[in-house]
């Protein structure tokens, strides 16, 4: 669940 | 709550604001570029004329895009990459849209009640095929009175930030770490208002924004589920899976 948010969470701050 | 020096106060809402600036997504300098045109009659025909499930498409396309933004911008609020995980999602599945209403008041034209849209400038009536005038309608209303509370770059950015540190959102599993964070916004928020020599009501009005940007969400959501239960193949294949993640 939340999949893509978790991924945008992980990403470093671009 | 938290005893905070004025030094912190004001780093804090630099820090903010610049994370603001950095992930705002439109800068108003590209705004006046575009010289505030808006749109000419034939195509705000041919958004009329759009099926029902492309426009809501394409908003949901609009809003996705923005969502990201907030999410960068919530990435670099001082402690917010320190809370669980959970609590990160849960304050942006709950919050990501209310900063989104806040920011369309810098792109927003209130005196022709316009809204920066797919390239230009859009009035209710380019909405209409939506099928939720209403909801159109009370959102144009929400932009207008932000607007009128004329709020600087670094105001709309502590209040944003507080937005998103809402202690009260359901499914919070540290609770009292997001207040402590949210009482320390709060503070960075009066304190950029004093500081700008707002009169003295300015918090508060912009705490009673609060109840209206929770209706709004509450009637996206509601309005999105009755669309999606007349065209749930739509939904499924074409609409972002952020988007569906978010409000789904």
């Amino acid at each position: 669940k939340h999949k893509i948010l978790h991924q945008l969470l992980q990403n470093s701050t671009s | 709550s938290p005893s905070v020096s004025t030094a912190e106060l004001d780093h804090l809402v630099q820090t903010i604001s610049k994370s603001h600036l950095e992930t705002c997504q439109y800068l108003t300098e590209e705004l006046q570029q575009t010289s505030w045109q808006s749109f000419l009659q034939a195509e705000v025909e041919s958004y009329q004329s759009k099926p029902r499930e492309l426009m809501w498409q394409l908003c949901a396309v609009k809003i996705t895009e923005a969502v990201q933004y907030v999410v960068e911008f919530a990435k670099r609020i001082d402690g917010f990459m320190e809370l669980c995980q959970n609590d990160q999602i849960v304050l942006l599945k709950a919050g990501s849209l209310e900063v989104i209403l806040v920011r369309m008041c810098r792109l927003f034209d209130s005196q022709n009640n316009s809204v920066y849209f797919d390239g230009k400038f859009a009035g209710p009536d380019v909405f209409r095929a939506l099928g939720c005038d209403d909801l159109i309608t009370s959102v144009f209303d929400f932009a207008n009175s932000m607007c009128s509370l004329r709020l600087s770059e670094d105001e709309l950015a502590v209040f944003s930030a507080f937005l998103l540190l809402s202690a009260d959102r359901s499914w919070l599993q540290e609770k009292l770490k997001v207040e402590k964070l949210q009482q320390k916004t709060q503070l960075a928020l009066q304190h950029v208002l004093q500081k700008n020599r707002r009169e003295d009501g300015a918090l508060n009005k912009l705490r009673s924004k609060v109840s209206a940007l929770r209706s709004l969400c509450t009637r996206h959501t509601e309005t999105l589920s009755a669309f999606r239960a007349v065209h749930p193949d739509v939904v499924r294949t074409h609409f972002p899976p952020l988007y569906k993640e978010l409000f789904g």
